[in-house]
């Protein structure tokens, strides 16, 4: 029931002792320290029939959410070891978080595991990973164009046109394509999410980062594919998915130096391959 | 040159606006993962032919090196059903790289020998029911995972020697410890 502290020669995370969430970060080289928590979250995929003229639903092409259902992890485990240290989570049955922190690596890693997105209750799912900080970050968050160029967003405004927000969620969704991050300029701090494939991502209010990591809808949204997401896999009750993401916090003048190296070792990553031998390793060395 | 042809074809197919923002049909969105899949394949036979060059005269037990392309959902034939493997790490960048690897096996300890034919540190971490295998996915058995980190040179490839022991752990061979949190 006690908090406790995950840490590195880097960064130090503690985590809430009672739920395993996350509670604060702290960069060991500048000594600065955040509130941050994370969680899992679910927003429902709008219904509707725009072929009959009604509401437009969420389905491929369009993320139209109708209200969201964040969740507390039910359990959590925790393992401990020289090399790594990992704090597993559920969040349900079809939804898991593991928080890992390998010795002497900047980084926290985050490895989610979500589905099948159960669809019994008639509502289409898009599920989302969520870190919220207390960062003022002034409506402000930076994503990647294709890891080249950050591309600058603030929210429910666009550089080149008076924008009438409709959509305040998916209105303010964001292609990332290798990073999200948020700065707080007073304090100096960025706050950088790294993530291993092309997701939807934004800021949706002040201090928080949110990437969608899996979708089932049940809607065409009726601008061309016709039929709804809804990919089964071969078991037939839709698909399970696993990926990660990587944290880092750290001075504003010194994320870019992490995320850009990082991100070249990540994107490049070195190719494992095996071979079976009986060969003893005398004489195979 | 005809093998890797296969993959690159795959990939001017998936440029295509529905590939790549997944607003394709279903029915083309696993043509796609075919093409990919084959792609993946015969550059994989490419790279199996350049070992078998590098591979000095002599060494008649030289299989082929497999691909687990299955690693990230701790699924891999060679690691989780043998005592005894090799492992050679390519590096695509051009400087020298380190990286944490997650081998899916099944015993409690290993020996990993490094390319400088020193012992390596392991950790054996349990999988547990949140990092458990996709179960979709068939042939996942392991009930554990091999931590280790890697060296690699630059456009260079390094290799380990993975050898599971049935003597106490030593320092290098640490286990994890579990606590449940309520």
């Amino acid at each position: 029931g006690k908090d406790f502290i995950m840490k590195n020669e880097h960064m130090a995370l503690t985590l809430d002792g009672n739920t395993g969430k996350w509670k604060s970060l702290k960069d060991l080289h500048s000594g600065i320290e955040i509130n941050v928590t994370n969680d899992m979250a679910v927003y429902y995929g709008m219904p509707g029939n725009c072929s009959r003229g009604d509401f437009q639903p969420s389905g491929a092409y369009i993320f139209r959410p109708n209200g969201t259902a964040p969740s507390g992890p039910s359990s959590a485990m925790l393992i401990k070891g020289p090399l790594v240290t990992e704090v597993h989570t559920s969040f349900s049955s079809w939804a898991t978080l593991v928080t890992r922190m390998y010795t002497g690596e900047p980084y926290t890693e985050v490895e989610w595991t979500v589905g099948p997105i159960p669809i019994d209750d008639n509502l289409g799912k898009e599920v989302v990973v969520r870190f919220m900080t207390d960062l003022k970050t002034n409506s402000m968050f930076y994503t990647d164009a294709n890891g080249r160029e950050i591309i600058t967003r603030k929210r429910d405004y666009r550089e080149t046109w008076t924008f009438n927000q409709t959509e305040p969620v998916a209105g303010n969704y964001a292609p990332v394509n290798s990073r999200i991050y948020i700065k707080d300029d007073n304090k100096g701090l960025q706050f950088t999410v790294l993530n291993d494939r092309s997701q939807g991502g934004s800021s949706i209010q002040d201090g928080e980062v949110e990437l969608m990591v899996h979708r089932r809808t049940l809607y065409d949204d009726c601008l061309g594919v016709g039929e709804p997401m809804n990919e089964t896999g071969s078991d037939h009750n839709g698909l399970i998915i696993r990926g990660k993401m990587f944290v880092h916090s750290g001075t504003t003048d010194t994320a870019a130096q992490f995320h850009r190296d990082f991100a070249l070792r990540q994107y490049m990553a070195p190719l494992p391959m095996f071979a079976v031998t009986d060969m003893k390793y005398s004489d195979y060395s | 040159t005809l093998n890797i042809q296969v993959l690159r074809e795959a990939m001017g197919v998936v440029q295509h606006h529905d590939g790549v923002s997944g607003t394709e049909k279903q029915e083309v969105a696993y043509d796609y993962a075919m093409r990919l899949a084959n792609g993946r394949t015969a550059c994989q036979k490419v790279m199996n032919d350049a070992f078998a060059k590098l591979i000095q005269k002599g060494s008649e037990g030289f299989m082929g090196v497999a691909f687990c392309d299955l690693l990230n959902i701790s699924a891999c034939e060679v690691t989780q059903n043998n005592k005894q493997f090799v492992m050679v790490v390519y590096n695509p960048v051009g400087h020298t790289v380190s990286r944490w690897l997650r081998l899916p096996v099944i015993g409690e300890a290993y020996t990993v020998m490094g390319p400088d034919n020193s012992p390596v540190q392991t950790q054996i971490v349990p999988v547990t029911k949140r990092t458990m295998q996709i179960p979709e996915r068939n042939g996942a058995i392991a009930t554990n995972e091999l931590v280790f980190k890697v060296s690699i040179p630059a456009l260079g490839f390094s290799t380990y020697f993975i050898k599971m022991s049935n003597s106490k752990p030593t320092k290098e061979m640490q286990q994890s410890r579990m606590e449940k949190i309520q």
